[in-house]
């Protein structure tokens, strides 16, 4: 009855030896994939619920559309992207759980669809307080040509975070005038296309 | 100049600006400097063209692993690239790993890279390097604050079947004097030592080897190679196989396209193909198969003394198997 169990239970399959080294028929690959996706999809209702009561005291009717995203490596994450497009008036939160009993300082990589310049801040110890962090953005060559691949990916610190915890970051944009005083634009310098390009 | 220079706190990393591989990897804190050669290449795929029927509902075709070199059928037709004879041949595919029979890594030609971009932010650092005819393998060095290790994100594929498949390969080659040795795990908890050529019927110093290559290849989720002065090695993050085929190099296996099946169960090449089917000869009829995929995968190259491989790998095997889980959500501006 575990909202949990579907997940078990696929990679319980998928320990397969042709699951681990790939080597099945391709149409069992895929049925891999599908019960895989299957059982993140069931998990990450119930674990998105459980972060947001947990983490935000929150009751219903705020940060509502909480989500894992599952294809964050492939530089897809719909939420972040449409939330950081031109005009849109939104913040972005991220939540970043970490599994391991330790301590961790990680650089979070996230998908947006801008190249303008976002704030990123962490959620201090009292509730109301956020400290800025070092961030970046990039663009995303996208060479593995991955279909609704975001344009650009920010880049945070996400430092001290706790063992079996989480943090939270917020991502805002920036005003105009704040941009010189808080991060440095990435300066892409292409050695073979002409200087004009590079400005 | 012809170089290209990135660096964090902890390590600082050259590049041929020309080729857009990595020239030399310097361990700011451990004062140890790696010069390597990196190379990307592939193996050909070991094959006969005997149709899968033939070889299916006849069972000596199974082979027992041992090969003759070179192979000529009784008509007298010639099958140099393969190793093997009527009756002791095998396909390489999704069990078998079977070089051609030159063993021989092919480099990616030609040799300059098609482009090298560098992106230099207050945080992260990339170079993008764009490789070999076609750009059917690009990469992207990173450099991450506080980070020991070189991240390389390598993006493979399609890969071309014009010569019957490909085993595709990311090799670093250094001047670590590891006399035949190398270590690897697969399970992220217990280095094994291997010794090159330790099945005594395979690998390079054996005399009668036939299969040099694919008989020292191991499983990896991590692998290096030290001396008593350095360390080298690489956490990668997903099983690959892995081997050091001469002393100072390390090599991973990133992508497979095979196309023809091995005849060990799967009845399927390779090569993503979902209509089942084998082509025969593979060269004229290749584009009916499945167009192949695009792979992405990291490599954490790491640079330490000699003697430190095993606990620099250990040291960020859990943060990188257990990789941070992001949610996001989004609210109207100001609304938290």
């Amino acid at each position: 009855a575990s909202p949990l169990y579907e997940l078990d239970d696929a990679m319980g399959v998928v320990q397969h030896h042709d699951g681990v080294s790939g080597t099945s028929k391709q149409h069992v690959a895929y049925d891999y994939a599908k019960r895989i996706a299957g059982g993140m999809n069931k998990a990450n209702s119930f674990v998105t619920d459980a972060l947001r009561k947990l983490l935000l005291n929150s009751n219903e009717g705020v940060l509502d559309n909480l989500t894992y995203c599952l294809l964050n490596n492939e530089t897809i994450c719909t939420v972040s992207q449409e939330a950081s497009r031109e005009g849109s008036k939104e913040d972005i939160y991220v939540i970043v759980y970490n599994a391991l009993a330790k301590e961790r300082h990680e650089v979070v990589s996230l998908p947006i669809d801008s190249s303008s310049y976002d704030f990123v801040e962490k959620l201090g110890g009292e509730q109301s307080d956020w400290v800025p962090v070092k961030s970046s953005v990039l663009p995303n060559a996208n060479y593995a040509q991955v279909i609704g691949a975001a344009s650009d990916i920010m880049h945070f610190e996400a430092k001290d975070i706790p063992p079996l915890g989480a943090s939270v970051f917020r991502v805002s944009r920036l005003e105009d005038e704040v941009l010189s005083s808080t991060s440095i634009p990435a300066v892409p310098r292409n050695l073979r296309r002409s200087v004009q390009n590079d400005m | 100049g012809d170089e290209i220079v990135m660096s964090n706190d902890i390590l600082s990393v050259t590049f041929d600006q020309s080729t857009g591989v990595i020239t030399s990897i310097t361990n700011l804190r451990d004062g140890i400097t790696v010069n390597v050669e990196q190379q990307y290449g592939f193996y050909k795929s070991a094959f006969k063209d005997a149709p899968m029927n033939f070889v299916e509902d006849n069972d000596n075709f199974k082979g027992d692993g041992k090969c003759l070199p070179g192979y000529t059928d009784a008509e007298g037709d010639e099958y140099p690239w393969l190793v093997g004879s009527a009756e002791n041949w095998q396909n390489s595919g999704a069990y078998i790993f079977r070089p051609t029979i030159d063993q021989k890594l092919h480099n990616l030609p030609p040799k300059r890279a098609q482009s090298v971009v560098v992106y230099n932010s207050g945080l992260v650092k990339e170079v993008h390097s764009v490789f070999g005819q076609g750009g059917w393998i690009k990469q992207i060095a990173r450099l991450l604050p506080g980070k020991d290790f070189v991240e390389i994100e390598y993006i493979v594929g399609p890969v071309p079947i014009d010569d019957g498949g490909k085993e595709v390969v990311s090799k670093w080659t250094t001047s670590i004097a590891s006399d035949g040795q190398f270590f690897t795990d697969s399970n992220g908890r217990e280095f094994q030592k291997r010794k090159r050529g330790d099945h005594n019927v395979f690998g390079p110093d054996q005399p009668n080897s036939d299969e040099p290559v694919s008989g020292n290849y191991y499983p990896v989720n991590s692998i290096f190679i030290e001396d008593t002065v350095h360390s080298f090695g690489c956490v990668v993050d997903r099983s690959q196989g892995g081997a050091s085929l001469t002393d100072g190099t390390l090599e991973l296996m990133i992508q497979r396209r095979t196309l023809y099946d091995d005849a060990r169960g799967v009845g399927e090449p390779l090569n993503e193909t979902d209509i089942g089917i084998t082509p025969n000869p593979p060269y004229d009829n290749a584009e009916r198969l499945g167009e192949g995929v695009i792979v992405k995968g990291h490599h954490r190259m790491i640079v330490g003394k000699g003697g430190s491989g095993a606990s620099k790998m250990r040291g960020i095997m859990d943060s990188v198997f257990s990789q941070p889980h992001v949610f996001v959500a989004s609210a109207p501006s100001g609304t938290a």
